[in-house]
């Protein structure tokens, strides 16, 4: 579901630059549940979003779905983003004025699936991150591990194909971690959803199916 | 340095209301290296708030460094912050316009030091941390970690006599963080900067002297 062949990413600033990555050729069966790990700074966020769409390769090509997304343009990559990818961001990127429900909502809203259908999605969904009773508070009213929870259960709405999440477990106490990673991993062995996601805890590495290593933006393993 | 009696912080949302922290009484000594644990939503970051002058408590009392803060005004909280605290934000906070440098170098410039002791303390502190090749990077340019390492840096440079550090290293991997937490705890044991911060990780409570455990608002040890 994931082919990159020859990855780069170099960021100027001013006069030097910064290989962010480096050469990654990377494959992503259809269906794993995948960890990606290593030191802070080594290219997991960059990679993550040359996968979703989100910045463009410097260098090398890469495949999401079958679909050669190297030279799209903006537009075709949002689309593929809004139909295909479920996104956690490492700042967890919620919409303030909206609250917990809506912040899991607009994605279906988007989608054009029907009230009473949404309602049943998004409830079922506050549920499994434990966040039933917090329904109506906005982000600025939540605990850091609350905001990352709804935009763990925002990323999983659509029911996408894939899902890239960056350190989704980074502000969770180690219980309600493992609940999310049990969630996550439900709905992979249920559903066949891809997930990809980035951490920093051996704990949360052990349910990975493969880990893969970057150091200093190169595969290490 | 920090008493508090009977502290509540009661947040209201429309016609419910959320009792963050519920009759929490808590001493720190001058020079305590303190860590504070319990689960997501249990009011960790709600209390360094209070504790930081950032919050005032709903009821109880709440004396920093020997000063009653509980009812003063906005003016008399942010001159207390800036002259005696250091904070590190869950999201870190830094000022996106600014190089990690120039964040850094802040709170010094407010205070008057002069050009080349800033600079040398600056230097000083991007190397602590790690980060010295990445001095005129924006916060947008920077990995996770790398922000988080930039807080701590700027929390730590008005030498302060407490410093509050919400989750320092929940985004960095395992060496960095120890790292970081070495930087820590030798300028308590050196300086007698007192040091209260907030951990989801076992290996970083283990550092510290004491550990106070919240939960649901409550002190549960
Ligand atoms: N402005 C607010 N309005 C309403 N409720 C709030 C507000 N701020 C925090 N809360 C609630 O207070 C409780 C404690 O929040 P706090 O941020 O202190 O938790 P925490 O221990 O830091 O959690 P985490 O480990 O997830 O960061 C949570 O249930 C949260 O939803
Ligand atoms: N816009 C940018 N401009 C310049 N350099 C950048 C930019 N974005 C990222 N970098 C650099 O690219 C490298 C990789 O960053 P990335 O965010 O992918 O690391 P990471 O593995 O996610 O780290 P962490 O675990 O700390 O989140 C870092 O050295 C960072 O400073
Ligand atoms: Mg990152
Ligand atoms: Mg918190």
């Amino acid at each position: 579901i994931v082919e990159a062949q020859g990855l780069y990413k170099i960021f100027h600033l001013g006069k030097t630059q910064v290989e962010a990555l480096v050469d990654i050729t990377f494959h992503v069966e259809k269906g794993e549940f995948l960890a990606l790990v290593g030191p802070s700074g080594s290219g997991k966020s960059t990679l993550l979003n040359l996968i979703g769409c989100i910045e463009p390769p410097t260098r090398g090509t890469i495949h999401l779905d079958g679909i050669d997304i190297t030279n799209l343009d903006d537009n075709s990559l949002s689309t593929i983003r809004a139909e295909r990818i479920g996104f956690v961001f490492q700042n967890f990127n919620l919409l303030p004025v909206l609250t917990a429900y809506e912040n899991i909502e607009y994605p279906l809203h988007i989608r054009g699936m029907p009230k009473r259908e949404r309602e049943e999605r998004v409830k079922a969904l506050l549920d499994a991150v434990g966040l039933a009773r917090f329904a109506n508070h906005r982000p600025a009213e939540l605990s850091g591990g609350q905001r990352q929870r709804v935009a763990i259960a925002r990323a999983l709405a659509g029911s996408p194909s894939i899902v890239l999440a960056d350190e989704p477990t980074a502000n969770l106490d180690h219980a309600t971690g493992r609940e999310v990673l049990k969630l996550m991993k439900g709905l992979n062995r249920t559903y066949g959803t891809t997930f990809i996601f980035s951490t920093h805890d051996p704990q949360i590495m052990s349910f990975a199916d493969r880990v893969v290593e970057l150091r200093d933006g190169r595969i290490a393993s």
